[in-house]
């Protein structure tokens, strides 16, 4: 038997619009240690991963690992159905056909059952090579939203350049360009608002924004985000979820043609 | 122009 209970499902609630946007379909691999998601877009540019501790729920049994293959709008879907206070609870029997996803209310005077068939995927595990970045940056994860949507009005492209003296993004179009230069903090007054560079060499890359918009809609899980980047690899944006794990998204660089 | 990479020309499948 699987079981995952979360005293609140604002947690899953948000970890699901921030993937929806990327995914149609992802298989949750349930053991003993958590669950955990690996899955590209449709075009193989990025990926997201994502890993919930077990020890981060608030009642967790995984008698035998589970691969379950999951429609992602129709579990974003059953999440709306859920607020944001309810208790939540997934369950799933061994060799599963279906998932049950169970929502309490805070009064226990509600309980909603809802019941998503599993699909059956063709996994496509990619090995993510350990990699020493060659800058990683922290920033207040809205201030990164912000400039990839502002950005994005220039170009479909946004050049992030980082430095010793701060982090570069900008965007060039047709009808003119913008750039935004963030300084490192000299001093914070709280950490979730520092920006913070830690860097071996300096990089410049290139990416899409339309991916970057996408992961940027992981901003409600984590105040903070970080960004780690070498040159001419794929940048890894990086959000944590409370005490339960994290939210991953690689993001393959465009190059010169 | 610059040209989209994928991520399989990164990652290999394991």
């Amino acid at each position: 038997m699987f079981e995952a209970r979360l005293a609140q499902s604002a947690i899953l609630k948000k970890v699901l619009e921030a993937v929806k946007d990327l995914l149609t379909e992802a298989t949750f691999e349930c053991s003993d240690s958590g669950i955990q998601v690996q899955a590209m877009d449709n075009a193989h540019v990025s990926l997201v991963s994502l890993n919930l501790r077990s020890d981060g729920f608030d009642k967790y049994r995984c008698d035998r690992n589970l691969s379950m293959g999951m429609n992602i709008g129709t579990m974003t879907k059953i999440l709306r159905c859920a607020s944001s206070e309810d208790t939540v609870t997934l369950r799933a029997w061994d060799n599963p056909d279906n998932i049950i996803f169970i929502f309490e209310s805070q009064n226990k005077e509600k309980l909603s059952e809802y019941e998503m068939k599993l699909i059956n995927m063709d996994q496509e595990h990619l090995g993510i090579p350990e990699t020493v970045y060659s800058c990683v940056v922290k920033m207040p994860s809205q201030e990164f939203a912000r400039i990839c949507k502002d950005l994005s009005q220039f170009g479909e492209a946004i050049t992030i350049a980082c430095s010793k003296e701060g982090i570069k993004f900008t965007a060039a179009g047709d009808y003119g360009n913008a750039n935004i230069k963030l300084a490192q903090t000299a001093e914070a007054d709280k950490e979730e608002e520092a920006v913070i560079i830690d860097m071996q060499e300096p990089v410049k890359l290139t990416f899409a924004c339309r991916y970057l918009n996408s992961f940027v809609k992981a901003t409600p899980l984590c105040a903070q985000v970080k960004l780690s980047m070498s040159g001419d690899v794929p940048l890894v944006c990086e959000y944590q979820i409370g005490d339960i794990g994290h939210i991953r998204y690689y993001l393959a660089p465009k190059i010169d043609d | 122009a610059k040209k989209q990479t994928t991520l399989k020309y990164f990652f290999k499948k394991s």
